[in-house]
């Protein structure tokens, strides 16, 4: 299974056109190996990345560089995906002597 | 399906259980119909309801095109069970179900949804292989025959926006595609994403207004006024290119391109914090919120034929 610990998930906020760009710059660099829940497309628009754990310091040093703000939606994706699987076991079970 | 959790992620046998129990507690009303098989070999289900014998003008909601969307399979078993709780009780529904078809596929890319489940709960794109490449699987939401391969999508495999090899290539889309056009009287189509928070009509290839671009956007606002009705969740609306990105070989411009007027897609709801990992306690009201709207664009396609 595909492992999530430690990946987090940013919200970026591109203030102008030029952080929109940067942010597509970004987009560009497949070693980062970043998932783009939401793409860059305009001033305003939210972008959501995915960053594997091992990219987080590159990506957060080049927002920072270029002064473009974000926040950290997601601090562990693994630890959400965790709880969803235990949701749905919960569910099994209880949904069990019903059927 | 009256024990079956709604307020729970379920897996593909889960949800095709609930489908056939469904159709086994509403004989006279649902059907389950065989429209493919998935690049894995999976079968594509689509639920039929119907009060007439005869083929009528119909509705087509299909959700989870993008395997990782779970709230939106979440969503489409909800309206499944919803339009057999409500045919009958509510007036302006039962006009609906007596005069149109609707068919809803809950499971648009039921390979994907397997590997979210069993390998990679990220995955959004098909299982489909590539000839010389590595990487696996076509944005089926980027292989339909409008705009394909033009800028808004990628030609890279490894992309999750990858629009496959040619218009089609992907069974999944194709089995739509041929259904579509047998049907020949498909009046309304829409297409459900998560999350964003919009409602878009075409285009997404380009910025030209589409000709109903008046209708479209009087009726997308009074969808997302139906459905803020409910929560308060502000949704946007617009055409795709303008409101979000260029996107092209998108399924609702090529539904367009058929002659389908209503043609939308919904992106649901958004909470700032989950993204893709919506929790399920947010199912039951994101579906709710997202009928309201569904009901609305319903309502109007009946009262507006062509």
């Amino acid at each position: 299974k595909e492992d999530f610990v430690g990946h987090q998930v940013l919200r970026i906020s591109a203030a102008h056109e030029a952080h929109v760009q940067k942010v597509k710059e970004l987009e560009d660099l497949e070693h980062l190996q970043l998932d783009f829940w939401r793409g860059p497309t305009q001033p305003g628009s939210p972008i959501d990345v995915r960053v594997p754990f091992l990219s987080l310091q590159a990506v957060k040093v080049f927002l920072e560089a270029h002064d473009i703000s974000y926040e950290t939606m997601i601090e562990d994706v693994q630890l959400l995906l965790d709880e969803e699987q235990e949701q749905m076991v919960a569910a099994q079970t209880r949904a069990l002597p019903l059927s | 399906t009256d024990t079956f959790n709604y307020a729970a992620y379920h897996t593909l046998d889960e949800i095709y259980k609930f489908m056939d129990t469904l159709v086994a507690e509403h004989p006279d009303l649902v059907s389950k119909i065989n429209i493919g098989k998935t690049f894995e070999g999976r079968d594509i289900f689509v639920l039929k309801f119907s009060t007439g014998v005869t083929d009528r003008p119909a509705i087509w909601i299909d959700t989870g095109i993008h395997s990782r969307e779970w709230v939106t399979q979440a969503s489409g078993v909800w309206f499944a069970k919803k339009i057999t709780q409500d045919y009958g009780q509510d007036s302006t529904f039962t006009k609906i179900l007596d005069t149109m078809d609707i068919f809803l596929e809950i499971v648009t890319n039921p390979d994907g949804f397997a590997f979210t489940h069993s390998k990679n709960r990220m995955w959004r794109k098909t299982r489909s292989t590539t000839p010389g490449s590595l990487c696996v699987g076509v944005d089926p939401n980027r292989n339909w025959d409008a705009g394909f391969g033009m800028a808004g999508a990628s030609s890279n495999p490894c992309s999750d926006t990858y629009h496959g090899k040619s218009a089609n290539s992907e069974v999944e889309v194709k089995s739509i595609v041929d259904f579509v056009t047998k049907h020949g009287k498909i009046k309304a189509f829409i297409s459900i994403h998560s999350y964003s928070q919009l409602l878009l009509y075409p285009y997404g290839y380009k910025t030209e207004p589409a000709p109903d671009q008046a209708e479209l956007d009087e009726l997308s606002k009074a969808a997302v006024t139906a459905l803020a009705s409910l929560y308060g969740t502000k949704f946007k609306y617009g055409s795709i290119i303008k409101t979000i990105y260029q996107a092209s070989g998108s399924t609702i411009d090529w539904t367009y391109s058929q002659g389908i007027k209503y043609s939308f897609t919904f992106e649901l709801r958004d909470t700032g914090r989950y993204g893709f990992l919506l929790p399920a306690s947010q199912i039951i009201p994101t579906a709710q919120e997202t009928w309201l709207a569904l009901l609305t664009i319903m309502e109007h396609t009946l009262n507006h034929p062509y």
